[in-house]
C-alpha cells in the first residue's frame, strides 16, 4: 500500500460520498445520470464478489462493503426515493453500445477463462466506459451543477492517483496488471476534457457550461 | 512476474 494508492481510494470515496450529500440535502438527482451510476454498481458487484472467496485484508474487505453499499444507496435515491427529479430526458445515452464491447473484450482478453477472472475483467472494461452516459447528459443539457462537477472530478482523480500507484508498484514489486494498467489509462483519458473546463472554469467560481 | 491473479486493488 502507497501513498497514491490509499490518497486514490480516498479519492474514490470522497467522490461517492459528495454525490449522496448532494442529493441527500437537494432532495434531487437532476443533473445525475442514473445509467452511470447503474454501471458503476454493476462495476462493484462483478469485482468484488471475490469477497465470498478470499480475504485480502480488512481494509480491502470494509472499502469493498462501503463502496457496495453506498452504490446500491444511490441507485435507490435515483429509481426509488428521488426518481420525480431524475432528469430521464437527458440520460439518453444507450447502454448496449458499452455493455456489448465490454463482454465481447472481456471473452478475448483475460487472464483466466474462467467465471470470476471473467466478471473482474468485465468490470475493469465497464469501469473505464462506465462515466460515459454522465457526460454524454453534461453534453447534452450543456451544463452541469458544481457539485455535479465535484464529484467528476475526484472520481477522475482517483484513476489519475491510480496511475501513480501503478507506476510505483512496478518500480518498488515488480508488479504489473496490464489489464488495469490499460483500462486506467483510456479511463483518465475520458477525464482529460473534463478536468481542463474543471481547472478554467469551475475553480474560478464559475459555473461549467460548454459553448 | 504474471500478473497477480488475486486483484488485491479496489
Amino acid at each position: 500500500m502507497n501513498v497514491f494508492r490509499i490518497l486514490g481510494d480516498l479519492s474514490h470515496l470522497l467522490a461517492i460520498l459528495i454525490l449522496l450529500a448532494k442529493m441527500w440535502r437537494s432532495k434531487s438527482c437532476a443533473g445525475i445520470s442514473g445509467k452511470s451510476q447503474v454501471l458503476f454498481a454493476l462495476v462493484f458487484s462483478t469485482r468484488y464478489l471475490d469477497l465470498f472467496f478470499v480475504f485480502i485484508s480488512l481494509y480491502n474487505l470494509v472499502m469493498k462493503v462501503i463502496y457496495l453499499l453506498c452504490s446500491y444507496i444511490t441507485i435507490y435515491m435515483i429509481y426509488g426515493k428521488l426518481r420525480k427529479t431524475y432528469d430521464r430526458e437527458n440520460d439518453t445515452f444507450r447502454l448496449e453500445f458499452l455493455l456489448i464491447p465490454v463482454i465481447g473484450l472481456s471473452f478475448l482478453e483475460n487472464y483466466d477463462f474462467i467465471p470470476t477472472e471473467l466478471l473482474w475483467t468485465f468490470s475493469i472494461y465497464l469501469e473505464a466506459v462506465a462515466i460515459l452516459p454522465q457526460l454524454f447528459m453534461i453534453s447534452n443539457t450543456g451544463e452541469a451543477e458544481t457539485i455535479t462537477t465535484h464529484y467528476l472530478f475526484f472520481l477522475g482523480l482517483y484513476r489519475a492517483l491510480y496511475l501513480a500507484n501503478w507506476i510505483w508498484r512496478y518500480h518498488t514489486e515488480k508488479f504489473y496488471d496490464q489489464i488495469a494498467i490499460i483500462s486506467g489509462v483510456v479511463q483518465t483519458i475520458f477525464y482529460c476534457d473534463f478536468f481542463y473546463l474543471y481547472i478554467t472554469k469551475v475553480l474560478k467560481g464559475k459555473k461549467l457550461s460548454l459553448p | 512476474q504474471e500478473p497477480s491473479k488475486t486483484h488485491d486493488e479496489l
